[in-house]
């Protein structure tokens, strides 16, 4: 198996919050502006391609 | 790779040589200045094909627990780690699992909902539809519209034909799609080389779901990608789920090989099942 092939296994990582703010809960994490979601990708040496959201949630897809 | 941000529950799930676990300060920083407090955390991983190219801190599952053990806040202090072994040494799956008192999981007969979460990870893909995932020379397409002819041509959009979808294809040949149906997203990212192909499925459901459609799905997932090998890791407070995996799976030519399960406790049972070609 040579050694320098793509790693396609995944590494993944599910956090949970709580506040007590109703106005802050009802958006929450969803606050977060692209640039702070950014640095935080870039820690993971990852960038957005592709994003699309609901009245749920936010879904991105990212590349290394 | 991909990226799920819920009011109160972020997932990030990447691949290749990233660092993952770098996010989480960052990350509970962030929620910090929102007024938010992290209340637990699940870290969760196969076996790397090439574990020797990974940086720290993903160096070991060891590293990576003593790493996420100096992130968290104390307050998360129901801690486990556990490697669930199965026959096959290239297959085990890792899991770290931490929580504050408000998250130990107490399954009651007459929780609200009882969610689950299947991630499933397929190796030695059949090489005539791992081939659909190579970008075709000058196509005259973006990453956006040759993901969707990628999409189309896999019958990938038939998985959860009700799901909004949201893919991309890489270049030269790589495919990663989220689909987000009300509150529950699924996930698919292809890596097609031979001697390395690779394909993972993840999606979020219920136990209260109609029993089919998790079989359907994995139906669909499995005839996608015609996998050698594949485990199904299914993190649920109940029993529910994984009794329907197998059930599943077996008809399609994959044999259950191993199924171990261990308790964890925010996540509930986390129950690691691995499946092979059926020899005739």
């Amino acid at each position: 198996m040579a050694e320098s092939g793509f790693e396609g296994f995944e590494k993944r990582l599910e956090l949970h919050f709580f506040g007590d703010d109703p106005v802050i809960h009802d958006m929450g994490l969803r606050l977060l502006d692209f640039d702070s979601l950014q640095e935080v990708l870039d820690a993971v040496q990852c960038t957005v391609v592709s994003a699309v959201g609901n009245q749920y949630f936010d879904a991105y897809v990212l590349s290394e | 790779s991909s990226l799920f941000v819920y009011p109160t529950k972020i997932i990030i799930k990447t691949c290749g040589t990233t660092q993952l676990l770098k996010s989480v300060r960052p990350l509970i920083n962030y929620a910090h200045d929102l007024g938010l407090t992290i209340c637990s955390c699940r870290y969760t991983r196969g076996n790397f094909i090439f574990p020797k190219s990974q940086p720290f801190p993903h160096t070991s599952f060891k590293e990576e627990v003593i790493y996420l053990e100096d992130k968290l806040p104390i307050t998360l202090c129901y801690r486990k780690a556990t490697v669930m072994p199965s026959k096959m040494t290239s297959h085990a799956w890792h899991v770290f699992t931490a929580c504050d008192q408000t998250q130990v999981v107490t399954p009651l007969p007459n929780m609200p909902d009882i969610a689950f979460t299947m991630e499933i990870c397929m190796t030695d893909l059949d090489r005539v539809l791992a081939r659909k995932f190579f970008r075709r020379p000058n196509d005259g397409k973006n990453g956006d519209t040759a993901g969707k002819e990628m999409t189309d041509l896999t019958g990938i959009g038939d998985i959860n034909p009700g799901a909004i979808i949201c893919d991309f294809a890489f270049d030269p040949c790589g495919y990663s799609m989220n689909g987000i149906d009300g509150d529950r997203y699924s996930t698919i990212h292809v890596t097609p080389e031979d001697g390395y192909s690779y394909a993972s499925y993840e999606c979020v459901g219920s136990v209260y779901d109609d029993q089919d459609d998790v079989v359907q799905m994995l139906k669909k997932v499995v005839q996608v990608f015609r996998p050698a090998t594949m485990s199904v890791s299914t993190t649920c407070a109940s029993h529910e789920v994984w009794t329907r995996v197998a059930h599943a799976i077996e008809p399609l030519g994959l044999k259950c090989r191993s199924c171990i399960m261990d308790e964890f406790p925010s996540a509930g049972t986390v129950v690691f099942q691995t499946f092979t070609v059926a020899r005739r």
